[in-house]
Formats: C-alpha cells, sequence, structure tokens
C-alpha cells in the first residue's frame, strides 16, 4: 500500500455515514453475538460488515460524503455488487438528483486483499470509487477517528470523514496492480448536523422547557467549545515553553504556523465588521423591544 | 441587505401601534 | 454490553410488541407506546439531509428509502416495500417520518390521515416529525412523536402539553386535528461504538460550534416569522376593534379568546427575541475572544 495519496482531492465526510456505519455494525454484531444478560461479548471475532453503497455529492475537486445506504450485509461477491448498486444508484437518482454513489464502506482494521476485488467491481459504476474504512474496535485513548478512506486514481475526490484511500496503479514484477492509498479528510457538518450531533452526543431535552433551560443549554455547548480551545491553546502553550527551555527540539515550521496563527488576531478589525456587527446587535435590541412593548399590550389589554 | 427583515420589523412596529391605539380607545 | 443489547432483534419481543397494541382500546396508550425507544440519530440525520426536499423515510425497517415531498397515499405502496429484509434489518417498519421545515412538529391533515391508515394495517406504527428550520434557528432538535386516536374517537380534554408557534397559513390546518392524535415521550439510545465515535466527533467539530453564526444563518426565517407575528397583531387588533364595546356587552368567552390570541402572540414574539438574544451572545463571545486581542 502506498503512503498517502498525490491525488489533490478534498475528501469531507458528514457524522451520518460514519454513524450509520456504526449502526450497521452494531445491529450485526448484536444478531451474531447475542447478548447475555448483560455479560460482555466473548472473545470471537467482530463480524466484518460490507456495504456497497455511499452517496456523496460531487461538487468540483471536493467530494462530500453526506450519506450512506446499505444494499447487502453478507460479504457481497463482486458479481453481486453491480446489479445491487445499480437498484440503489436509480433510487437515489430519483430522489437526490446531485448525488450520486462514490464508493462503498466497511469495518476492519486494515484493507484486505479481498477488498480490492470488491473495488474493482464497483468501477463500472464509478471510475474512481472511494473505500472507506471504519475500524470498530473502541479504544479511549485514541483521539483520531478510527476511519480510513482510500481513493481510486481516476476519481480521487472524497469527502469521507473515514481514511480516504486512492488506488493508483503500481507496477509489481511486471504487472500493473491497483493498490489503495489513504486520503486525508476532514469532517463537514452543517449547522443541523451539528446540532442533532451535539444533541445526541449530550442527549439534551429536545422539549422546550423554560427559558432558563434553553439558555443554559445554549451557554453549555459555547463554554464546552471555548473549554476545548482554551485545552489545545494549552498544550500549544507547553509545548513552546519546553521549545524555549530546550526540553525538545526547535520544530521551526511549528514556529512559523503559531506566528502566521499569532499574527492574524485580531480576526476582524476592519470598519465594516464593526457596522455590521453593530447594527445586528441594535436589530436584536429593537426585537426585544418590541416583545416587550407586544408583552406590555397583552397586559393593558388583560386589563381592560 | 436585510430588506425583508427590516420591513418585518417595520410591519410589526405599525400593527403594534395600532393594536395599542386600539386598546386605549376601548379603555376611553 | 446493555446498550447494545437493545439493538438485538428477538423475533418473539417484537411478535409480543405487535399483540401488546393491537389489544389497546381507544383511550390514549401513551405510556405503552413510549417506551418505542427511536433512534433519533438516524430520523435527525436523515431528515436533516434532505429537509431542503422534505424528505420523507421509514423508521425501523427499510435505511434509506426517500421520497420527495410527499405524505400522499401514494406512501401505502412505498411502505409494503421488503427491501428491508435483503440488507439484514430484520426489524419490522415501526414508523414514517418526515419533516415540516419551518413550521413545527405536529401532524397535517395528510399525515393524520396517512397514519390512521397504517395503524389500521400494521401496529405499532408510529409518525415522527422533524423541524430542522427551527432546529438551527433554536440551536436545539425539534421532533416530535404522534400516534392517531381511532377514527371518530372523542379524546378526553387534556391540558396543551407545550405551546408552539405555528404559521397563520397552517393554523387551520393545525387546529381541525390536533385532537386527533396524541404525542409521545422520546427517548434515545446510543450503541457503545456510537458514544465512542460521538466522543471523537466532538474533538472536530467543536470548531463549527465555535464559528456557528445563528444571527447570520437563518435570516429568511426570522424575518418570515417577524412577518407572520404582525400578521397575526393585526388579526388580534382587528377582532379587538369589531368589539368596540367589548368591555361591556362581550360575553366571557369572547373576551378570553381575545386575550388568549395576544397572549400567543406573546409568547411567539418571546421566542423569536430569545432566539435573537442567543445568537448575539454567541457573536459577542466571539468578538471578545478573537478580536480583544491586541500584539
Amino acid at each position: 500500500m502506498a503512503s498517502s495519496s498525490s491525488s489533490g482531492l478534498t475528501f469531507k465526510l458528514h457524522p451520518l455515514v460514519i454513524l450509520n456505519i456504526s449502526d450497521h455494525y452494531t445491529r450485526v454484531k448484536s444478531q451474531s453475538q447475542p447478548p447475555q444478560n448483560g455479560a460482555e461479548s466473548t472473545a470471537s471475532p467482530l463480524p466484518r460488515v460490507l456495504v456497497a453503497s455511499s452517496a456523496f455529492r460531487g461538487d468540483g475537486r471536493s467530494r462530500s460524503s453526506t450519506a450512506s445506504s446499505s444494499s447487502t450485509t453478507p460479504p457481497p461477491t463482486p458479481s453481486t455488487v453491480p446489479s445491487s448498486r445499480k437498484n440503489r444508484n436509480s433510487v437515489n437518482k430519483k430522489v437526490f438528483p446531485n448525488y450520486y454513489i462514490l464508493g462503498w464502506y466497511s469495518t476492519g482494521s486494515e484493507a484486505e486483499e479481498s477488498d480490492m476485488q470488491i473495488h474493482k467491481a464497483l468501477m463500472d459504476i464509478n471510475e474512481s470509487p472511494v473505500y472507506v474504512l471504519l475500524n470498530p474496535s473502541i479504544n479511549h485513548t485514541q483521539k483520531d477517528l478510527p476511519a480510513t478512506i482510500y481513493e481510486s486514481v481516476a476519481n480521487t475526490f472524497c469527502s469521507c470523514g473515514l481514511i480516504n484511500a486512492t488506488l493508483e496503479l503500481h507496477v509489481i514484477d511486471g504487472i500493473p496492480q491497483l493498490i489503495f492509498v489513504r486520503s486525508s479528510y476532514t469532517i463537514e457538518t452543517v449547522e443541523a448536523e451539528r446540532i442533532s450531533v451535539d444533541h445526541v452526543a449530550h442527549l439534551k431535552p429536545s422539549d422546550g422547557g423554560s427559558a432558563a433551560t434553553q439558555l443554559a443549554a445554549h451557554l453549555t455547548g459555547i463554554h464546552s467549545a471555548i473549554k476545548m480551545l482554551n485545552s489545545r491553546i494549552r498544550v500549544l502553550h507547553h509545548y513552546l515553553l519546553a521549545m524555549q527551555k530546550g526540553d525538545i527540539p526547535c520544530e521551526n515550521s511549528l514556529l512559523r504556523q503559531v506566528s502566521s496563527l499569532l499574527r492574524r488576531l485580531p480576526a476582524i478589525e476592519s470598519e465594516k465588521f464593526q457596522d455590521d456587527f453593530l447594527m445586528e446587535y441594535n436589530d436584536t435590541l429593537l426585537i426585544t423591544y418590541l416583545a416587550m412593548l407586544t408583552n406590555c399590550s397583552r397586559t393593558v389589554a388583560g386589563l381592560v | 441587505k436585510g430588506i425583508k427583515k427590516y420591513s418585518a420589523i417595520d410591519k410589526w412596529s405599525t400593527q403594534l401601534k395600532s393594536l395599542n391605539l386600539t386598546i386605549t380607545n376601548r379603555v376611553c | 454490553s446493555e446498550s447494545d443489547a437493545i439493538f438485538h432483534y428477538d423475533e418473539a419481543a417484537q411478535a409480543n410488541n405487535v399483540l401488546l397494541d393491537s389489544t389497546r382500546c381507544s383511550d390514549s396508550t401513551a405510556e405503552k407506546v413510549s417506551s418505542l425507544a427511536i433512534t433519533l440519530r438516524n430520523v435527525t440525520f436523515e431528515c436533516l439531509r434532505s429537509w431542503r426536499h422534505g424528505g420523507l423515510d421509514l423508521l425501523g425497517g427499510n435505511v434509506s428509502k426517500v421520497k420527495n415531498d410527499s405524505s400522499d397515499m401514494g406512501l401505502a405502496e412505498f411502505l409494503s416495500d421488503e427491501e428491508g429484509g435483503q440488507v439484514g434489518r430484520l426489524e419490522n417498519v415501526v414508523g414514517w417520518y418526515h419533516s415540516h421545515p419551518g413550521y413545527g412538529c405536529w401532524l397535517s391533515g395528510i399525515d393524520v390521515s396517512t397514519q390512521m391508515l397504517n395503524q389500521q394495517f400494521q401496529e405499532p406504527f408510529l409518525a415522527v416529525v422533524i423541524d430542522p428550520t427551527r432546529t438551527v434557528s433554536a440551536g436545539k432538535v425539534e421532533i416530535g412523536a404522534f400516534r392517531t386516536y381511532p377514527e371518530g374517537y372523542k379524546p378526553p380534554d387534556e391540558p396543551v402539553s407545550e405551546y408552539q408557534t405555528i404559521p397563520l397559513n397552517k393554523i387551520e390546518d393545525f387546529g381541525v386535528h390536533c385532537k386527533q392524535y396524541y404525542s409521545l415521550d422520546i427517548t434515545y439510545f446510543k450503541s457503545s461504538l456510537d458514544c465512542h465515535l460521538l466522543d471523537l466527533l466532538w474533538n472536530k467539530y467543536w470548531v463549527n460550534t465555535l464559528s456557528s453564526s445563528p444571527l447570520l444563518g437563518n435570516k429568511d426565517y426570522v424575518a418570515g416569522q417577524i412577518s407572520d407575528l404582525a400578521e397575526k397583531l393585526e388579526q388580534a387588533e382587528n377582532q379587538l376593534a369589531h368589539s368596540r364595546f367589548g368591555p361591556l356587552i362581550a360575553p366571557p368567552q369572547r373576551k378570553k379568546e381575545e386575550e388568549s390570541q395576544i397572549a400567543k402572540i406573546t409568547k411567539d414574539s418571546a421566542k423569536i427575541t430569545v432566539e435573537q438574544v442567543h445568537g448575539l451572545m454567541s457573536q459577542v463571545i466571539k468578538d471578545t475572544l478573537f478580536n480583544s486581542v491586541r500584539q
């Protein structure tokens, strides 16, 4: 396997795809290893889920993986993949005309030789399909998402949060062969998706609650994000102090990045921003004032 | 820019004024 | 683990569920069906993903069958799809969900008739409605799960659960059918892998939490809400104006109606204000964080 992709494509993965894979895997696992009175599963190997469908939206040099759908749970053979995918493709095309099948996903720790067969079979539908691999083993010490995206050379766009692997053609022993290459990706969320991920992650109440509850929930979210920012800055600060003391070797690229980041602050200092900011501020105060007057009208009407 | 919002706010304030006038008339 | 045990499909238990619900009588069985935990994750995401198209999908059966913007009788054919079994989803279809972008979580006339029809033929069955626009505006997930009463059944008068803003152009549809269904409590479950992945996802999307601007993202919706509020005010004012001698001769019920109309308008205005203030708070906090630094 080559080390990294040089395709230049950017990949963005939405959390929905990751959680769909997780859901699929959990269902298969629970069926193959039924729970026994709350006891932990035995040490038998975890089932491998193979799903030959992913719906993605393409947009120039960027691919967004926004959804996924299951087609077959038992490992699809290369011969069965195209027909099942064509069926799914036609359905998806009617509903989401801008979406098309970008690749497939599976679970496991590493891409296997057999995955290449399925990958090649999917090349009938997409010249350069993307292969997303999620590692379902839970390791609390890891900080990165256990997902990898592999892409193919012809279609090096892949926006999956998982590891992207690019397929490149290599000549090995005189025979041209395709191999998987990892690609980097970023997590992308739309606002509504972010709110629902946060909601599910922290199980906030979905009913109205009082205004105080809403305010508390809102401020808690911001507080958590600022806390994360603070912890990242502290880590950087300690690292730079250690560099200054000489405990760790000096890393010029990091120093340049930090310097450039610091020089970008204040983030926005233009007159136009101040005007827009104050306008939004005053609009909110105006709406608050009008709401207060409406409340006063209600009180007077009730009195009358 | 923001013309929809401001016209909606303008409508709100106009209706509020009209409502207050009606309530005042009821008092009198 | 216990959290993953719920994903195990037990055919006998499913059969019991069906039996339990088919024996229910005409009174509200909210307590019986509220134990149907739904995966908020899939419901929310699928609806939010397709919110521009008014997405519609099945719960607990087919994973990704989506139909654009329709909840008419065509759904009956849609629901009979057997593909769920082919993808290894052993669970029965237990409901359907769709989105009401910007106008709240409730069942319209078409939704009620669709749900009633399905409840006749398959139980348990529920309808889930999600509002992605209000989700973004309020900063919390707007979702509701409902079941209809049997046709002709008159439910006992219950106190209104939670007031929600209904736009003026939908208020008639809401009012006519609001007594024909009841809402269910929603509980959520996550697998152990879900919990782990969500924790790791937070390490990525906390940036989006800090960078989001609710004030700027939903301007059209807010303008629509304010405009709707102004129209409701006009209606209330007309009603008051026509009862010029109201304080003297209006019956108590009419006075109560007028008051409750203005009270509802006040609640709507408070809701808009709260959302705007929350958005402004985010902006002020970000301005303090990133713009008050000096070299």
